[in-house]
């Protein structure tokens, strides 16, 4: 007959405690001290307010979107937080003017096409990467 | 969009002045890759109307914005993973016939000294409307399609194959020959202009006038034009410079 399995005591976690469960932790929009967390912001470039639209056939602009927000521990999981990010925010605490905070900026980016005229007339359509943002965290 | 970026504690926002405008335009044009912005010239009254390369170029915008899922896709295969299309409209064209031989073609040049170098040119169509032909009623007609090698003086020039296609005499549509192989030699000699030569034969091996064939050149209307697209696949975008 099998002998009863030993209980192995839980492993010792060392990672940082999840900010959910610490008591009187915010996880609203609002970090500590009223200021909004890291997101994601609507930023619209329009052709038309840059005076390009007759040489710029398509779109008329884009929305491109921006990051704005404070990175304050603990960095609450909606902000997609690097460990490194966590780590920094940690010794922040510590030591505010030795090491900043993390800073918030774009974690994923997607392209945008635009259709013109080169100054031959002729008509050029290029895809540029990088111009969209898609979701921000905290670096 | 919504609320504006706040300015950083202690710093007044103000309007951009005239010149910190423009500054702002020429950063925003680097990113787009832009040199300058192109000095727009004020079309003439008939230059409004919508010219063929506009038009499938703004059909191919929709398909790489992806809003051109909903008519079954691009308008065409070569749209591909490229990331950079150009269409060249500036060209000059001949019609050629060498009498004895009673040998016709219709001859474009391109200019192309603003293909950007050095990107990998992933596919290069020519495109030229055909009207149902009046004069070589139910025949087949091949269609075949050279780029002018070399010029010779004495002699007829060199010519390089590029693609052939069959169609009815009485067909009527865009006809797309497919140039890509020419592009190798685009990037040999970048500052030379491109030749495209295009030859009309009946099964029986007569050439015909391409015009007399349906096929229409510079003088058709705007909407039907020949034009030449070229697509490009840029290499990992530059890190550009601290400006």
């Amino acid at each position: 007959a099998a002998r009863p399995l030993k209980r192995r005591p839980p492993k010792k976690t060392n990672e940082l405690p999840h900010p959910h469960k610490l008591p009187g932790i915010f996880d609203d929009v609002h970090g500590s001290d009223g200021q909004h967390v890291c997101r994601r912001h609507k930023l619209y470039v329009s052709f038309q307010d840059l005076g390009w639209l007759d040489w710029v056939i398509a779109p008329q602009g884009y929305s491109a979107y921006y990051c704005d927000g404070e990175c304050s521990f603990p960095l609450d999981s909606c902000m997609n937080a690097t460990n490194h990010a966590i780590l920094q925010s940690l010794v922040h605490l510590m030591k505010p003017d030795a090491v900043p905070k993390a800073c918030c900026a774009p974690t994923k980016l997607s392209a945008t096409s635009v259709l013109y005229y080169d100054s031959s007339n002729n008509v050029i359509l290029r895809k540029h990467r990088n111009m969209v943002v898609r979701a921000c965290g905290c670096h | 969009g919504g609320p504006g970026p706040r300015p950083p504690r202690g710093c007044l926002q103000r309007r951009l002045g005239p010149r910190e405008r423009r500054d702002m335009q020429r950063e925003i044009l680097a990113v787009l890759g832009l040199p300058g912005r192109p000095r727009p010239r004020a079309p003439p009254a008939a230059a409004r109307l919508p010219a063929s390369a506009p038009l499938f170029m703004l059909d191919l915008y929709h398909a790489m914005a992806g809003d051109g899922d909903e008519d079954g896709g691009p308008p065409t295969r070569s749209l591909g993973r490229a990331d950079l299309v150009m269409s060249f409209v500036n060209m000059v064209e001949h019609n050629q016939a060498l009498g004895h031989q009673e040998l016709h073609w219709k001859e474009f040049r391109f200019d192309l000294t603003q293909i950007p170098v050095g990107e990998e040119v992933t596919a290069a169509e020519f495109r030229i409307y055909k009207l149902p032909s009046t004069h070589l009623l139910n025949r087949t007609l091949h269609i075949s399609m050279f780029e002018v090698v070399r010029e010779q003086s004495n002699r007829e020039s060199d010519l390089f194959f590029l693609d052939l296609q069959t169609l009815r005499a009485e067909d009527e549509g865009w006809l797309v020959l497919d140039v890509t192989a020419a592009s190798d030699h685009w990037s040999l000699n970048p500052n030379k202009d491109l030749g495209l030569r295009l030859y009309v034969e009946t099964e029986d091996g007569r050439s015909v006038d391409p015009g007399l064939a349906g096929l229409l050149g510079r003088q058709a209307p705007r909407s039907k034009q020949p034009f030449m697209v070229t697509f490009f696949r840029v290499g990992p975008s530059p890190v550009r410079a601290p400006r």
